[in-house]
């Protein structure tokens, strides 16, 4: 499904340059569910934009699902994006001013759905993440582990195939923190092809395959 | 130091109300080194935004150094703010459009002192956080847990008498998270007053107490 070969990207800038993926190879199968931990800094969220097709390497190639993802033109990107992908990001990316259900219902919009399929999915996936009770708040009236779990369901409301968590538990209280894990447990036992970012050893060994990154390389890569 | 009775935080909505703190009493001695546990929404961040002087009661009382922190106008309480209270926020709160070093010596451009002082200090703090080698990249050229240690930088950098860290090392891994504890360990036996907000034990554990929360009310108390 995913395939990285000597990825490189480096960003430039007025004093320098930073290697922020120093050549990864990197094959993931269809279904597999990942692990990735390493330093702060280390490239790890650099590697999951790439993957998610957010960002392009300044150097090797990427090809999801075999196709070679830099050809592909902008519309192509955003409907790869929308329809096989949910993304969590590490600062969440939330529409400030929407509700929680609004927010949620997004990928659901651009999918073309109608308001009142688009409104039973969201407040759905809401509930499934614990914010049942809380789907007229907006992002600033929420607290930081429910903002973390609102990025979560939006991530899932489409029901995407592959899904790239970005330190999905990291406002979380452990029980809540069990909650979400065990989501993405059963997504992967239904056949979603997940990667988690995470630098929680008890994360990370949810997943069958953890990778860990330093100065933007592979260093080690154990199943 | 701080004196919190009967403190509750009543949020009004279109819908109804959020009890987000219902009846808190609190006492916290000058020099403590206090930890803050509970379940995400459980109201931690708004008991640290009532005792920081951003946010007010919406009923009981809060005297800090035995000051009725409600009587005092915009002016005073801004005052207190910048001198003696250090705040690391969840999400952080960093200019967007500033470097590393600019966002560091914000609170030393309020406390009026020079260029070249601000200049010097906000690099020392940042070079004790290990961002030395980050000083001119903005927020959206830092990794995620790169942002989080800026934002403890900015807090640190006055040299306040209370600091209160808002789930300080939830982006970190577990090496850069232990040098971060070390900092917050550091300032506590040089007499600083610490309060972290965390859900992780390891970090909890350095503290001298440890408070837990529950639908907005204290439920343990242990030293
Ligand atoms: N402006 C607001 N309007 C309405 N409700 C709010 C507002 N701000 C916070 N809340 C609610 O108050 C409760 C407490 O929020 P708070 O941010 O203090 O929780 P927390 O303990 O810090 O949680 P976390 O661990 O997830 O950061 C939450 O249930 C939240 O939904
Ligand atoms: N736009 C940019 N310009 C310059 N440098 C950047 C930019 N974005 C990221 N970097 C640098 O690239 C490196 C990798 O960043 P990345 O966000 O991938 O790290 P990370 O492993 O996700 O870290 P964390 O665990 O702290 O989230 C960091 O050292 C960061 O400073
Ligand atoms: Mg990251
Ligand atoms: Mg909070």
């Amino acid at each position: 499904l995913i395939s990285l070969r000597q990825v490189e990207r480096v960003y430039r800038m007025g004093g320098g340059e930073v290697q922020a993926l120093a050549g990864v190879d990197l094959e993931i199968a269809r279904g597999e569910y990942v692990a990735i931990m390493g330093p702060s800094g280390s490239g790890k969220s650099t590697l999951m934009n790439i993957v998610g097709c957010l960002d392009t390497p300044t150097g090797g190639t990427y090809e999801l699902a075999g196709t070679t993802v830099h050809e592909l033109d902008d519309d192509e990107l955003a409907g790869i994006r929308n329809r096989e992908i949910g993304f969590v990001f590490q600062s969440f990316n939330l529409l400030p001013r929407a509700d929680a259900v609004t927010n949620v219902a997004l990928p659901l919009l651009y999918a073309g759905l109608d308001r009142g399929v688009r409104q039973t999915r969201a407040e759905e996936a809401l509930r499934r993440v614990g914010l049942g009770d809380r789907l007229d708040h907006r992002p600033n009236e929420l607290s930081g582990g429910q903002c973390q779990r609102l990025a979560i369901a939006r991530a899932l409301v489409n029901e995407p195939s592959l899904v790239l968590a970005d330190e999905p538990t990291g406002n979380l209280d452990s029980v809540t923190s069990e909650e979400i894990i065990i989501l993405f447990d059963e997504l992967s036992r239904a056949g979603t092809t997940v990667i988690l970012v995470t630098h929680e050893d008890e994360v990370a060994d949810h997943a069958r395959r953890q990778i860990r990154l330093r100065d933007g390389n592979i260093v080690t890569d154990r199943s």
